[in-house]
């Protein structure tokens, strides 16, 4: 199974830092790596050692993950969710609000890096935001009219209010 | 193959039946805080066979059944089910020995046009699953799903959350991440 | 230093927990409780036991903090941060992104129980909702018109986009 | 007392000299991710003496020195001050043994209207600490902030992401929390 891994990790690596990978993508340019993390000796191994992430966001110095802005972080962990799924690839995809931290540039770049996978699965995407809501060909909204039952409602997007509020209107 | 309907019903604050249908390539979920857009995403990896109470955001798996609310008394049991369409494909056919070529088949090893996954479990305990309606057990349905992507800890199920977890998370933790996808 | 660990524990217990705690504050009504976690005899000690929080949001049943949605969680960490700020009060608090994934009808109710400290301290608050800007008397923006070098605008609510992008128009 | 106005330069992102007024109740801080709204609360918590690199989001305290971008060379060191309005206000008095009752006084020990605190730190590693420009040690600065509860661990400051960590921490590690408000 270490070669099981090893393989796993090359290509998630390409999926992810690769030149047309998945954080060129998401942030339009830099570029990123994934890496083992060596040991006090300076050795690695590829059935124990850890893994960091390298990201350098377009126009700045390479970082840790953890230096990054917390949108930056977002973003760089998407990309790095999004090369797993690439590697191991699956008839649908659940995204539940991995867009929350994201301002509206980088919104609208992870919805067109959705759409390129559309040819291979189809996805379902729980969200707060207006601009991932339009590139959804169809929006169901789940509300509780009854504290505590859950209803489901079909919405159109104009019935959807400024932050996922649903229009008392909406029919089942 | 693809994934055309989720139905529910007494699973988590779904008291009533409720049906998903996912006709369109990118379906959107919203709605207030609370109101049970997360526990869609439970449903779905609980009839694929999850067995932990805790990556349900529960304490056992009795929590999955409708506990009751202030204007509903608990149910007594929970059911979900998905509807797969399941069309003859052309796959490549690396195993024959006569050269790769083209074969017709079914991506589910069950041999109709739609196939239905269903997981019910009972306020008694009693548990089942069924594939269109007759019992199996989780090994059919693991065996089913075989490389075909969809699973339980398979990355097509990024659940909330998982993305702070994977930002707070030490590299020993990530390469446990790698390892799940392996 | 127990017995200050015992008086802090139970004012913030009761800025959080009471009837006119910071969650029945934030969730417009419901109960919530802090408590220490007892070991397998059922024991407590000031000393060693862990901390558990129970929430029951107004219509549902009562819940330990990890079976709660997550805009519910948030609410009930913000009620908790909140309440431990209340115990020791400061001229300023400062929250970033602290409503990052809250609805707008709880980001309301978390602008509202803001207002209500005013009397005692100054907030900083960095944000990505407009409702909580709207709340702000006077707005900051930062940018970085040359990539990696930040710069600091004074922005009117008019000038930020629908999800904190700032116009070009805004002057130093 | 009030937090009036922050100036920063040469500090992580902030490479030129920049101020903040606080002259309204509430302030808002906005802009897209990535250029600098959570750089301002690091240098809060710097100038009032913080002393984990990794709590400031870097891996040594140089680390909040400007490193230079594509069109700037790095800074040869960072200056933050906060700068407070410290009036002359009646506090209960109750040390006294003639009975409790008010007494004018200035919040900060420091006998002006206003008091500068600055931070330094230059890329050969000096660093200081200034009060209304006069150089102190460490210990005057938690000294000077003794019982406002201003402070680097008060609750005062809730960073990016502690909310997360929060909600992901353990009973232990959320007693930790408490006990640094203790
Ligand atoms: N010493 C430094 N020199 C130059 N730039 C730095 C330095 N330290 C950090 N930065 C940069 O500052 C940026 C982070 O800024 P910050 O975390 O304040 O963003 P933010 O506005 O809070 O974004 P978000 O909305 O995503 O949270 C990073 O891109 C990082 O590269
Ligand atoms: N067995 C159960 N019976 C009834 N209600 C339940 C049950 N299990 C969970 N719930 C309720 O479901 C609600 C959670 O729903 P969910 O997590 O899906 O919300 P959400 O729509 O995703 O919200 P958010 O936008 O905050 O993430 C909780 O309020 C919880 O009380
Ligand atoms: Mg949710
Ligand atoms: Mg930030």
């Amino acid at each position: 199974s270490r070669v099981r891994f090893e393989e796993t990790f090359n290509a998630v690596r390409e999926n992810f830092a690769g030149s047309s990978g998945m954080f060129r993508r998401l942030f339009g340019g830099g570029s990123a790596d994934l890496f083992l993390v060596p040991d006090e000796e300076g050795q690695t191994d590829w059935l124990e050692s850890g893994i960091e992430i390298r990201a350098k966001p377009p126009g700045k110095e390479p970082r840790v993950i953890n230096q990054l802005s917390g949108g930056e972080k977002t973003m760089t962990a998407v990309a790095l969710l999004l090369a797993i799924f690439q590697s191991k690839p699956s008839p649908f995809c659940i995204l539940d609000e991995v867009d929350a931290a994201l301002d509206e540039a980088n919104v609208e770049r992870f919805c067109a890096v959705v759409k390129q996978f559309l040819d291979s699965s189809h996805f379902i995407i729980i969200t707060h935001h207006k601009t991932t809501m339009r590139l959804c060909n169809q929006l169901y909204g789940v509300t509780m009219p009854q504290r505590g039952v859950s209803k489901r409602v079909a919405v159109r997007f104009e019935e959807v209010g400024e932050d996922g509020q649903i229009d008392e209107a909406a029919s089942e | 193959m693809r994934l055309a309907k989720l139905t529910l019903s007494g699973f988590k604050s779904f008291a009533d039946h409720t049906e998903f249908h996912f006709d369109e390539p990118i379906i959107g979920v919203v709605g207030p805080n609370g109101c049970g857009k997360s526990n869609v995403v439970d449903a779905i990896k609980w009839v694929l066979g999850e067995r932990s109470a805790k990556s349900l955001r529960g304490s056992a798996m009795m929590d999955v059944i409708f506990a009751g609310s202030a204007s509903r008394k608990p149910m007594g049991g929970a059911s979900v089910t998905l509807t797969f369409e399941n069309p003859m494909e052309s796959f490549q056919d690396d195993g024959e020995e006569h050269g790769s070529g083209t074969v017709q088949r079914r991506a589910l090893g069950v041999d109709t046009e739609e196939v239905d996954v269903t997981r019910r479990l009972f306020s008694d305990g009693k548990s089942e699953y069924l594939i269109n309606g007759n019992k199996v057990r989780l090994r059919d349905i693991k065996e089913l799903f075989l490389d075909t992507g969809i699973g339980t800890n398979a990355y097509s199920i990024i659940e909330q959350g998982k993305v702070d977890a994977m930002l707070l998370a030490n590299p020993i933790e990530r390469r446990a991440i790698l390892e799940e996808a392996a």
